[in-house]
């Protein structure tokens, strides 16, 4: 295992144990920053682990941002912990970084599927779903962006569980969602919601589960278009932006929607680099140029969410 | 590690709201046989979708019959599986 972060390659995927162990060493490195925080256990009793950056205060509000919880989406676990690095450095020295974190704290989830992570790295590296199993049912695993409260069983999810798109027998039944739901209920301040897929190059918003325009459609639609302008810059790679269910498919049961219909307006989803030639087996070469894009991205959601309270 | 050797992403432009029925039509017929790694959403994007070697034929066989043009996108997944995990235990070293 990698022992210190000044030793763990940022240029490479790596299993569940070695970023667990880096989030321990960063979390000792940064402790003036970086703290960790177990917001819950999946199906198979793995710990469910919250970076948090903070200058300090309490009842502050926040942002949130995950990656993975589609298991077999690699590239966003590495993107992750890429942007983790980002802050810590930019931390000081990015004006827009330093005074969102003077007022405002981020949480970060690299792992938001750990079960499934880990069964990508151990058994089926194209595993999407967690890992929870129902009495008498053969299929294993509920798809995690379909178990969301908002829209639940709706068009574009499954209620046959050995289909990819299964949404599981209840609302939140699925422990790494309920994690979540529960942590950001209970804090009561997240202002804006990040969540991270790959890959088709998109950055959307709610809804998935509906074709009708949310009441802040044009302020959403705008920032997208910014942010992603914002990402073009870095690489020359282009995003497709809109809401999730015009730009990719009507999808119900997902992240975005609940955290929109739970209060949080800037809720967005990233759909990560599509090279057109590997699809979720995207080549550990690309790993430092999709992040620096999608931070670039992110850090434009993060300055508007800063410059527009709510 | 469940191995990947044969198994195929095909990339498929789907030209319409009827070919993109067929796509789904095929996920329904073989729910675990093929994999949507982007599913039949619209025409003006691709649908991806990994197949099982022991399909191939009869999913190329299915797209061929109702027209539908498609492209292989990866030849062989295991080919890419295995030079993932070579780079994973080169950078460990």
């Amino acid at each position: 295992l990698e022992r210190s972060t000044s030793s763990f390659s940022y240029s490479s995927y790596h299993t569940l144990e070695e970023i667990y162990s880096w989030i321990d060493s960063f979390v000792t490195e940064h402790a003036d920053l970086v703290s960790k925080i177990q917001i819950g256990h999946s199906f198979e009793n793995r710990p469910i682990l919250v970076l948090k950056f903070s200058t300090g205060g309490s009842e502050r509000q926040a942002i949130w941002i995950d990656t993975g919880i589609h298991s077999r989406e690699w590239i966003t676990h590495a993107t992750g912990i890429w942007i983790a690095k980002q802050i810590v450095s930019d931390h000081g020295k990015d004006y827009i970084l330093t005074s969102l974190l003077n007022t405002m704290d981020i949480f970060l989830e690299i792992v938001s599927n750990p079960d499934g992570f880990a069964f990508t790295h151990s058994m089926n590296r194209l595993w999407r779903k967690n890992k929870s199993n129902q009495p008498g049912i053969a299929c294993i695993g509920v798809d995690l962006n379909r178990n969301w409260r908002s829209g639940f069983g709706g068009n574009g999810s499954k209620d046959n569980p050995c289909s990819e798109t299964y949404h599981g027998p209840y609302p939140h039944s699925e422990p790494e969602v309920s994690a979540i739901a529960n942590f950001i209920t209970a804090h009561g301040n997240i202002k804006a919601l990040i969540s991270i897929h790959s890959y088709s190059q998109m950055l959307m918003y709610p809804y998935g589960h509906s074709l009708e325009p949310i009441s802040n459609q044009e302020e959403l639609y705008n920032l997208a278009k910014r942010a992603v302008q914002a990402l073009y810059e870095v690489h020359g790679i282009k995003y497709l932006y809109g809401s999730i269910s015009t730009t990719l498919y009507v999808a119900s049961g997902i992240t975005v929607d609940w955290a929109y219909d739970s209060g949080i307006k800037y809720s967005f989803s990233f759909e990560l680099r599509d090279t057109g030639r590997y699809g979720f087996l995207l080549p550990a070469t690309q790993i430092i140029p999709t992040a620096q894009e999608t931070w670039m991205a992110i850090r434009t959601i993060l300055k508007h969410t800063l410059r527009h309270p709510y | 590690q469940m191995n990947f050797t044969g198994d195929q992403v095909l990339r498929i432009l789907a030209q319409n709201e009827m070919q993109l029925s067929l796509l789904r039509d095929l996920e329904g017929l073989k729910p675990q046989k093929v994999d949507f790694w982007r599913g039949p959403a619209r025409p003006s994007l691709p649908v991806d979708m990994r197949v099982p070697f022991s399909e191939l034929k009869d999913v190329k066989d299915y797209l061929e019959s109702h027209g539908l043009a498609y492209s292989v996108m990866i030849e062989d997944i295991q080919v890419l599986l295995d030079q993932e995990r070579e780079a994973m235990a080169k950078s460990r070293r």
